[in-house]
């Protein structure tokens, strides 16, 4: 799975997720990437792009319940994200991570797994790019 | 919203097991396109572009790139074809597009972004979807495209192993 999230000068942000799935999927499955709200929000204060077991970012609408946690509870982005990613879904018995960005410009990228190949990107136009947890 | 703020792009190719001793020349490569995939999308947002153009450029970039399982590169099904969904949303007007099941369009997330503006609906899937994405023009490819060696050596040991399609995630 692969994915972005982007905050453009006029304040606007937008996610977008593709993915290929599941390895071995049968039966027509669909996972959560395609799932608005679960493996891909943004509104007006927040964009999510998730990456995982997408069975249970699909149960946690994990993408929209991140956002909804900053939009409406005013949690912070880190916290929201994480709760979400590193609590809630393992609770469940799921896995993976995401990556979130606010509209003041506060980057999330949690993840419980042993890596995530993630990268950033901001005003000085450096790119910032990391794959494993302790990067 | 008429404010002029610092545009940022963030992106990722997935969460799962990488390991440290992954081959160096796998990892060079996906870090050469991820850092490919930030340099455009962030390009277009220093020109004034809208923050889903820079979501856009950025993920094309990441599923035409072989090391990443979306578009080519994707994962096999078990019935050895490679399906693909993507989604995409803007945060102002709350617009969303997606699609699902699609094995011939080689940038599903164009398809996507397609369904949002042109079409009264939010996803499309499997046949449906790559009608739309020809009457869109957007580009289908034949869906060996999409085939990796490695990808399809996954599928063979998911098959071998058996443990369902349940224990298999990408």
């Amino acid at each position: 799975t692969v994915g972005a999230v982007a905050l453009d000068r006029r304040g606007y942000l937008a996610a977008g997720t593709s993915t290929g799935g599941m390895n071995d999927k049968r039966w027509g499955r669909v996972g959560d990437s395609a799932i608005i709200g679960a493996g891909t929000y943004a509104d007006a204060h927040c964009a999510v792009s998730g990456t995982g077991w997408g069975e249970f970012y699909i149960r946690a609408m994990a993408a929209h319940t991140i956002c909804m946690k900053v939009s409406t509870l005013n949690e912070s982005l880190q916290r929201a994200a994480t709760d979400v990613i590193n609590r809630d879904i393992p609770a469940m018995g799921g896995s993976g991570g995401a990556i979130a960005l606010d509209a003041s410009g506060t980057i999330a990228m949690p993840f419980n797994t042993d890596g995530m190949y993630r990268g950033w990107i901001t005003a000085d136009g450096i790119p910032h790019v990391a794959i494993y947890a302790d990067e | 919203m008429m404010q002029t703020a610092t545009p940022i792009l963030v992106i990722h190719g997935g969460a799962g097991v990488i390991k440290r001793d992954m081959n160096r020349a796998k990892e060079k490569a996906a870090h050469a396109a991820l850092v490919r995939a930030l340099q455009e999308g962030h390009a277009l947002l220093k020109l004034g572009r809208p923050a889903i153009d820079a979501v856009m450029a950025a993920i094309v970039v990441l599923e035409d790139d072989p090391h990443f399982n979306a578009g080519k590169g994707s994962v096999f099904t078990h019935d050895g074809k490679n399906e693909m969904d993507a989604a995409v949303m803007e945060g102002d007007g709350l617009r969303a597009g997606a699609v699902a099941g699609v094995a011939q369009v080689k940038n599903p997330i164009l398809l996507a972004r397609a369904v949002m503006e042109y079409s009264p609906h939010v996803m499309l899937i499997g046949d449906g979807a790559e009608a739309f994405a020809k009457e869109r023009g957007i580009a289908s490819v034949d869906p060996s495209y999409f085939r990796t060696e490695e990808r399809w050596q996954q599928r063979q040991r998911a098959l071998k192993e058996d443990t369902g399609p349940t224990e298999h995630f990408g």
